[in-house]
């Protein structure tokens, strides 16, 4: 259990301090808003008043108790950056920042913080790839080209076999493994019936993967 | 190849624009304000000026070319639920709706759209876990408490073998994958020895990847 602070309680704000908190942490949420704050005081470990570009407003929260701090004041980007440099001043080590633009990113890099996130641009390009590849639910990015996918099995699909799906990418696509309800598969034989709503992970190329698009659709 | 048309270039908008474009489509894009247009014009296949909420407007736009309508204005919920309903009654099909709050959700769903997108929330939880997890730098939820997670293995475990990594939970986590540069290897032995950078793909439980965790540091 750790403890983080939240500034700036906007909806990737209080997402971020909610789930924290849903982990097992406590969080500290700062907001100069104080209808945010009586909002959210329910929800959160600590709910604190305070304009965070006030280094020394900002003094008095104990960041030495914090694992990190997480700035997520949006479309103000002054905002952001005062606060930042503040929490630079007052020796925060962890620091993750939400950029509006790609100024905020370099200015910010500038700074020197240890993550700087584009909410909007990262779910921009996972919408793109999931209308993409519409049959796979989620995916890991590896590099050199490689995916991690994961597949829902449909209905259409019900009792075909893993190597029917697969075809000519028996042999070089990865099936890393098969859930069924709470039950796990691994070394699957070619001859394994697939049934629907079995999630099937795979890992291969752009190309194999646009190859078995049209095979479990 | 297939054809999409997105409502809205605001960040969200554009991202996925561009990255569909990337992925080898062809995007059709809207926005009310020639300024934008005027920015993304030669980025994008066809870039419109348009006020969507006008009906008559967008019947102008032919959307049985596109394999679904993305809609992404932002801040103004009453533009995006008048566009989508506008769209519905021109008989689209297929519509990806960004929504700002749970009421715009709500409102979307009695609509009937086919997916409804909370881009701040969902990097916001994401953000949580990887605040919670910093070894882990990415994952897929499955379901029933299992998780696949993607693990760059550090300096301070080069040369650790797998078993050593693993422990008591050799026997039940599973081993799904090592990535080291552009090689893939499965079926790792115990005695397999970690190289830092290697990445390696693992599915287990929370609480099995929490006792993992501080063995990966
Ligand atoms: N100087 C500041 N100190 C503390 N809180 C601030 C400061 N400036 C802005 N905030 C708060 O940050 C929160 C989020 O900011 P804002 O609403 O501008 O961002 P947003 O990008 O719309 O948020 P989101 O997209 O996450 O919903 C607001 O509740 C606001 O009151
Ligand atoms: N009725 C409309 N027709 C066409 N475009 C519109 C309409 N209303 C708003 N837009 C456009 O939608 C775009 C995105 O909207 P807005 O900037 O409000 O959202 P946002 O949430 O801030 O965007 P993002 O977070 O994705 O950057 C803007 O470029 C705006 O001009």
């Amino acid at each position: 259990m750790a403890h983080f602070t939240v500034i700036g309680l906007g909806r990737f704000g209080i997402a971020a301090s909610l789930e924290l908190i849903h982990l097992g942490h406590t969080v500290t949420g700062v907001d100069r808003d104080s209808k945010v704050i009586e909002k959210y005081v329910e929800d959160l470990t600590q709910a604190i008043i305070c304009d965070s570009t006030d280094e020394n407003a900002l003094r008095e929260l104990d960041f030495a108790q914090s694992e990190a701090v997480l700035v997520a004041i949006g479309e103000d980007m002054q905002s952001s950056l005062l606060c930042t440099l503040a929490l630079k001043n007052l020796g925060v080590g962890q620091i993750w920042v939400k950029a509006t633009t790609k100024a905020h990113h370099t200015i910010l890099s500038k700074l020197g913080v240890q993550r700087i996130i584009h909410p909007e641009e990262e779910i921009g390009v996972r919408v793109a790839q999931a209308l993409n590849y519409p049959m796979v639910n989620n995916y890991l990015p590896l590099g050199h080209g490689l995916y991690v996918v994961e597949i829902h099995i449909k209905q259409t699909r019900h009792d075909n076999s893993l190597g029917q799906i697969l075809g000519e990418l028996k042999a070089s696509i990865k099936t890393l493994l098969l859930k069924r309800d709470e039950q796990l598969f691994t070394e699957l034989a070619s001859d394994f019936l697939l049934k629907k709503q079995d999630i099937l992970l795979l890992c291969g190329t752009r190309s194999e993967l646009k190859y078995l698009a049209p095979r479990l659709a």
